[in-house]
């Protein structure tokens, strides 16, 4: 594992810790949007159908068991807890899951290595992947309300995909045969959602300023 | 060419 892997792993795992130990010790949700949290539920259930049958290493299974077992936990706390759930700004967060799940879901029957259960869903959890932060800037630009930690959540996700890209450049060169089309596709794609978000992020962060994102 | 490369990725 190269140092940009690592890097990308550790900024993802910090994004997803931020945001519960948000949810966790103020007792709110306000500004996060659940249908991007339930569309990474699905996308790390579905990319994880091997964590029991191929084994790759202890650091591989248990970080796929913390993203399966965080993203959960972040549904459960903002459906069902009985104090988070009252600050989820339900009538904002209003787009559409299936606007996004079946639009992958078709992709991944036709673009793919292979026609198999398995390697379908696995295509399928990388598109939804790459555009399942939709909801969340939609709800941030609706609300324009956005905390610190929200901020710090998205900028966090935001790296992970930049050290993945940076990883993928150095594996290329440094591993033979080390093509792979579909996750430099959606992963490029899912950077580049981000670059807006950075924009006004760097801005505010240059200026000392709260974040706040055009109407 | 991708099962054991890509997959051991996250």
């Amino acid at each position: 594992m190269n140092i940009f892997r690592f890097a990308g792993d550790m900024t993802h795992l910090a994004s997803v810790l931020v945001l519960l130990l948000k949810i966790h010790t103020i007792k709110s949700c306000a500004g996060v949007s659940l249908k991007t949290q339930e569309l990474y539920a699905i996308v790390f259930a579905t990319r994880y159908l091997d964590i029991f049958t191929d084994f790759i290493s202890l650091y591989n299974t248990f970080m796929k068991l913390v993203f399966l077992g965080s993203s959960f936990s972040i549904v459960w706390y903002m459906r069902s807890h009985k104090i988070v759930r009252r600050s989820y700004d339900k009538d904002q967060d209003t787009f559409r899951h299936y606007f996004l799940i079946v639009p992958c879901l078709l992709l991944a029957m036709i673009i793919n290595e292979k026609f198999t259960f398995r390697e379908v869903l696995w295509t399928f959890s990388l598109f939804l992947e790459a555009v399942a932060i939709l909801p969340q800037l939609v709800l941030l630009q609706r609300t324009r309300n956005i905390d610190n930690l929200t901020g710090q959540y998205i900028f966090l996700l935001g790296a992970y995909r930049a050290f993945y890209i940076f990883n993928w450049i150095y594996r290329y060169f440094t591993e033979p045969h080390y093509v792979h089309w579909i996750p430099w596709i959606a992963g490029l794609l899912q950077t580049l959602l981000y670059g807006d978000f950075f924009y006004y992020y760097f801005h505010s962060w240059k200026n000392n300023k709260k974040l706040q994102l055009p109407a | 060419a991708r099962s054991g490369v890509t997959k051991d990725e996250l």
